[in-house]
């Protein structure tokens, strides 16, 4: 994992963030709901809390879609390319390019469109930029710069966690998987009678 | 353009697809190029690597030169991607190239925590204590 320069996070004071959309974009409440999704898998493992509101203006992290040059010195290019961006604590800044074909819903991988692109996994990605990090070099990890297109990665792996754990803690009620607190079955090699390990 | 699932998607849209080219699907044109080439639209490559931090601003408008700026940032790339850094536009660092990405930059004022801005193999084990468990 890696932080921006500096590693601006947000202050202690404003661990409780809102998020609202550009009003313009008229977005359905589904469309709304894969962003409630992308910002609760955040929320897990840190003590960050994420709330919808109305008001745009008074929202600490602002989502919107927008095409080519919209005012940020950062133009879209079209269909893929750059998919989207956001900017580092604590401007909260998060634009998606609004030529893609986002998909929100159903198996992404089997679709016949080669440019559909996964809204959840993007959204993920972004909101780990509006908290301070950086892109990694982990291929598995959700800050991983590149995303085929028809592909859905929407689960923090273990570096992703890592990283936002030094920028803001653990959420109380999380539990590392690997855990040693956790107590581990250990099953024979020949017994595949329930499907593999299990924590 | 938002779809509820991917069969909500439009017939037109799908038999549409197949004309429109992704916005780097030029870069498979530059496979094989080598250092010393110059080849038409090779700017742009580096245009794109301006702009994903890996060749700092240049006061002059990039050149289709395959030069020394240009294999110094597809070495850095390479790195950074887990590729096998050769400084070449090989297969697989094309194939990685034109997959659509994030917009915010890999380094940041030319320092970056990815693989390319950590020290190496050779320069950890220089300074690491060895420890032995009795």
């Amino acid at each position: 994992f890696s932080f921006f320069p500096g590693m601006p996070v947000w202050p202690v004071g404003r661990r409780d963030l809102t998020y609202a959309f550009v009003p313009e974009n008229e977005l359905s409440d589904e469309v709304k709901a894969v962003f409630g999704r992308a910002f609760a898998r955040w929320s897990q493992v840190t003590p960050l809390t994420f709330t919808q509101i109305e008001s745009f203006l008074a929202a600490d992290l602002k989502i919107g879609f927008f095409v080519g040059d919209h005012g940020d010195g950062e133009p879209f290019d079209g269909i893929l390319g750059t998919l989207a961006h956001a900017f580092s604590p604590t401007s909260g800044r998060f634009h998606l390019d609004g030529d893609e074909n986002w998909v929100i819903g159903g198996d992404i991988s089997t679709s016949s469109v080669s440019s559909a692109v996964d809204l959840e996994s993007v959204a993920v990605h972004e909101i780990g930029h509006l908290l301070g990090l950086g892109h990694s070099s982990v291929e598995d990890s959700i800050m991983f710069p590149t995303i085929p297109s028809r592909t859905r990665k929407v689960e923090l792996a273990t570096d992703d966690v890592q990283g936002i754990q030094q920028l803001y803690g653990s959420n109380p009620s999380y539990t590392t998987p690997s855990s040693p607190s956790t107590p581990t079955v250990h099953q024979s090699d020949s017994d595949t009678s329930d499907g593999g390990d299990r924590g | 353009r938002i779809f509820p699932n991917i069969s909500s998607i439009p017939p037109w849209l799908i038999q549409k697809n197949d004309t429109v080219l992704g916005a780097w699907d030029a870069f498979k044109g530059f496979g094989g190029c080598r250092f010393g080439e110059r080849t038409q639209g090779l700017s742009k490559l580096k245009s794109y690597f301006n702009h994903f931090g890996y060749i700092p601003n240049s006061p002059y408008n990039f050149t289709d030169d395959f030069d020394d700026d240009l294999e110094s940032a597809l070495r850095t790339y390479q790195k950074n991607f887990n590729l096998n850094v050769t400084g070449t536009l090989d297969e697989p660092t094309i194939q990685s190239l034109i997959r659509p990405r994030c917009g915010n930059a890999d380094i940041v004022n030319g320092t970056t925590t990815m693989n390319s801005g950590k020290p190496t193999t050779t320069a950890l084990n220089s300074t690491r204590f060895h420890t032995v468990g009795h």
